[in-house]
């Protein structure tokens, strides 16, 4: 039975689509199987994952056209590309994917009949014993695809820089999955707060971590131990159509990404 | 007659807010009648400008509950506040601010009838004999919201990191431009493109940024020639809810931003 694992927050460029990619491809490397499913109409990890289709994706999936099955991508395994260390990154298993299309930003207007919110939710369900990890990347919204999300998730990862902006975002983040809890999934877990391009010498960045750690004990959760440093590999590897582990393993990034990817799944056992 | 500045794009996290707060601090400093009004749910320019209120504000107006001249709120000057130089900030005159509240995140689905695009443009024309510039900022979607500020203006600004993601965003949101040209606001004129967070010594920071520059090409407009660099100043300054020229006047994406204010003020006399 897969555990199926949202990042989510209405603030906009604090990590969401990197760290949903960093922890797909932390969790094959480490053998597990894993289906990604991207719930932006931007499409950004669909790009990544050289997935793009305009015809096979989570519209169609969402709007009833077809089942999920139907719309899994098998992106290239990463073997072989140009990446920066001499270390052959080898033969990646196939990543797959549900892609996102443009198509996707009217799901909003469409998804209007009595249940929209547990649309997700029913396309992954015959899915669930197919992967031990199903991971959904979304929008910076807070409307009906990133509800479908919550819906549909065990747990949600929550990304934010330390800033005040993200801060803000948390709390409007908490309210909603408040409502989810109540409305439409009981059984919504908040799987912690994962602080995204950090930069450790800044005087604001360790008072606004403070600030999050906090609030994360407010929320009943906790701030993964390591923070994610900047680092140029990750815009590079994302503009390169390659996951973070194949491009540069031992850059910063990847090095913090998969000690959250570790965190997590010890978590997951004391669970 | 004033002359109406959307700052937009879908791409999350590329500098919108903090782009608009400074511009409308910057033209505001060099004695022009400046109006914000704040289209994100987020709230985030709302914030910085110490002008919260959840009872008047761009969603009142936008549903037709009250006027906008009675959603302006004075933020207080910036006068007198810690900032990080001795320079003597001086009385920073009253910003004024249409405020978001959390409330306009239902605006999406309310904003239903006939018109809906216009509701933004309706409220601010008895304003603008009030105002030299009035500045909307965005969030990072190309819903409803955003199609009511791109509908509202004369002119429109990209902002964008120089990164494949911030591209991505660049060619959508244009579409959606294209759009509104068509059927709501056939005099919009995409007003250039601004390369925010810039890292100079990045490889990939350049090659994007060439990218960028084809792209503005083809869709006929420009770059502005300084982007702007990072600088942690902006984050302290959105914390302590100061406008980037009263905390940090010297500091480096304060001056670029007022380089980007005078390339602004330029180009408009040469219109
Ligand atoms: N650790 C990091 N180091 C350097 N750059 C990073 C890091 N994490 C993310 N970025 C860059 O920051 C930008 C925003 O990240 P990303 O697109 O993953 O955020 P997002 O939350 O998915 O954005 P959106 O809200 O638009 O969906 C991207 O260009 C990405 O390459
Ligand atoms: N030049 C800069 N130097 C350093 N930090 C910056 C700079 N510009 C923006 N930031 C920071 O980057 C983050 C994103 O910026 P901002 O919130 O303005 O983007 P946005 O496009 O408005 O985001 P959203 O899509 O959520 O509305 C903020 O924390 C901001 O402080
Ligand atoms: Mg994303
Ligand atoms: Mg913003």
């Amino acid at each position: 039975m897969s555990d199926i694992i949202t990042i989510a927050t209405q603030k906009g460029g604090t990590g969401k689509t990197t760290t949903a990619g960093a922890l797909g491809a932390a969790l094959t490397r480490k053998g597990w199987r894993v289906l990604m499913v991207d719930m932006d109409p931007q499409a950004n990890l669909t790009f990544t994952m050289r997935a793009q289709d305009q015809t096979h994706g989570t519209y169609e999936v969402l709007t009833g056209k077809m089942p999920a099955a139907d719309a899994i991508c098998t992106g290239p395994g990463q073997a072989g590309k140009p990446s920066r260390t001499k270390e052959k990154p080898g033969d990646m298993p196939d990543r797959k994917i549900i892609p996102a299309s443009t198509a996707l930003s009217g799901a909003d207007l469409e998804l209007t009949a009595i249940g929209k919110e547990f649309r997700l939710q029913e396309a992954l369900q015959p899915l669930r014993d197919d992967f031990d990890y199903i991971i959904i990347d979304t929008p910076p919204s807070l409307g009906i695809l990133t509800i479908n999300a919550l819906t549909a998730a065990d747990e949600v990862v929550i990304t934010a820089q330390a800033d005040a902006y993200s801060l803000q975002g948390i709390w409007q983040l908490h309210s909603t999955i408040q409502a989810v809890t109540r409305y439409t999934n009981p059984g919504l877990l908040l799987k912690g707060i994962l602080i995204t391009r950090h930069n450790p010498r800044s005087v604001l960045s360790r008072d606004l971590t403070g600030l999050i750690e906090e609030t994360a004990q407010q929320m009943q959760t906790f701030v993964y131990q390591r923070p994610i440093r900047e680092g140029v590999a990750v815009k590079e590897a994302q503009a390169s159509r390659q996951d973070l582990f194949s491009y540069a393993p031992r850059n910063k990034p990847a090095q913090d990404y998969m000690a959250f990817a570790d965190e997590l799944l010890e978590r997951r056992q004391g669970d």
